[in-house]
């Protein structure tokens, strides 16, 4: 009866709200953990403490070399047709604007087609891009490249409009990308409503003019640490089921959310097992990676690192879609480990959290899915996960004790049962 | 008559259910 003496510990007993007291006093105490940042130094040691108190095996810290790009002095004026002043974050890897900043025409966009088409306008402006948000996936290229192709038009600046389907006036920063070719402008989000209000302006004919001000700064990469430990496994202890998640975050509001959560859970699948005085027969790894955000660097390096055991591998699993009500996992794997899975999944039904979904990898374990590792991921309601998703919003009071004790629940049956079963999942 | 592919992907595939179910 182990999983439902999971789900009872997880949701009705001791451990109850386990993971969200614990990630709470993480959060309060340490901070936002951005990249290559001294609270994410800090972040990573409380962990590696953490972990040994608990009585796990193997914890260990495996170094990695990840960015460090910090956020300085920012904003954004705007001087005509009035005086406003604009939400903005800067994105992470901008350059910083000269001292006294940069002052434009703005010219306002919805897509790259519309620049292109305009591109003789665009040179010496500040590109605003007020994209609409049609999903995270399509829209987030605007974020991740909105520099570039106003750049490679001539802009000074490109100011974007955040990635979000719901704002009450609050910028989200993210990582972007610029190209080798291409001139490097300075580059920040903005509010959905300020993008609008630009919008509107500029269909009017309105000349809009900006002063943009933004002291970024880019050190050489530094070195951080993916944080490790495991419950050995009993009968096949070079075999490893991988949970994890991500230690890093934005340098806004705390990362409790993206991703405090799913590295808490994950955390807490190793104690509640612990805790029950079980032990699988195949070892149960936690990974907390670090400097997911500038692009699943330390799950890069780790990938680097341990591919050449990618046989022991038995599945990855990743959260890092928020820790809100669960609805399942989603999968990638042959269709005879999704069979398998289908069977676990039912194990979920006391809580109501049996769907298995396509799509199971994450930025983090991606790498070992595409060499055809069987990934999953936690499925649970995203519905408003987008609307604090790098913002200063991201804070202890968006989780819920109740659903992250629901989501430990989910993560610890599945992860345990494939670590216990005699085979391991099919490829 | 031996069994084929699918007869024994079956037959395992049945222990597997019966193995998990002993979770529950």
């Amino acid at each position: 009866n182990i999983a439902k003496a999971i789900i009872n510990l997880a949701v009705y007993g001791n451990a109850q709200n386990r993971s969200y007291e614990r990630l709470a006093r993480f959060v309060d105490t340490v901070g936002p953990r951005l990249s290559g940042s001294k609270n994410l130094e800090m972040a990573i040691k409380y962990m590696f403490s953490v972990l040994q108190e608990d009585g796990l095996e193997n914890v260990q810290l495996e170094p990695v070399k990840v960015p460090h790009w910090e956020r300085g002095e920012e904003s954004a004026m705007m001087l005509a047709p009035r005086n406003h002043s604009i939400a903005i974050l800067g994105l992470g890897s901008s350059i910083a604007t000269p001292p006294e900043g940069i002052t434009a025409e703005v010219l306002v966009v919805t897509s790259f087609d519309e620049l292109h088409k305009k591109a003789q306008d665009a040179k010496g402006k500040i590109v605003v891009y007020n994209q609409p948000f049609v999903n995270y996936e399509e829209t987030v290229k605007y974020r991740l490249q909105g520099a570039v192709e106003a750049g490679k038009v001539g802009a000074v600046a490109s100011l974007i409009r955040s990635i979000t389907s719901f704002s009450i006036n609050s910028p989200h920063t993210g990582w972007q990308q610029y190209q080798s070719n291409v001139p490097k402008i300075p580059t920040a989000c903005i509010s959905v409503e300020d993008a609008e209000m630009m919008a509107r302006m500029s269909s009017r004919g309105t000349r809009i003019v900006v002063t943009l001000k933004m002291g970024a700064r880019t050190y050489p990469d530094t070195v951080s640490f993916n944080t490790v430990a495991e419950i050995v496994g009993s009968k096949y202890p070079e075999q490893v089921v991988l949970v994890s998640g991500h230690l890093d975050s934005w340098d806004v509001g705390q990362g409790a959310m993206d991703d405090g959560g799913g590295a808490f859970i994950s955390w807490e699948a190793l104690s509640l097992i612990k805790d029950l005085g079980l032990r699988p027969k195949r070892t149960l790894r936690l990974v907390l990676w670090t400097a997911e955000e500038p692009g699943g660097v330390g799950a890069e390096q780790y990938y680097q690192l341990h591919k050449g055991k990618i046989s022991n591998f038995d599945i990855v699993m990743e959260s890092d879609s928020g820790t809100f009500m669960p609805m399942g996992l989603a999968f990638t794997g042959s269709d005879k480990a999704r069979a398998i899975l289908t069977e676990i999944m039912q194990l979920l039904q006391p809580i109501n959290a049996t769907n298995l979904y396509e799509n199971g990898g994450e930025t983090d374990t991606v790498y070992w899915v595409r060499d055809g590792i069987p990934g999953a991921s936690l499925r649970d309601d995203i519905s408003k996960y987008f609307w604090f998703h790098h913002t200063q919003g991201d804070t202890m009071t968006v989780q819920d004790p109740s659903q992250m004790n629901l989501c430990a629940a989910v993560w610890t049956v599945v992860s345990y049962v494939i670590a216990d079963m005699e085979e391991m999942l099919p490829r | 008559k031996p069994l084929s592919q699918d007869d024994c992907y079956q037959h395992a595939f049945e222990e597997i259910k019966r193995e998990i179910a002993g979770y529950s």
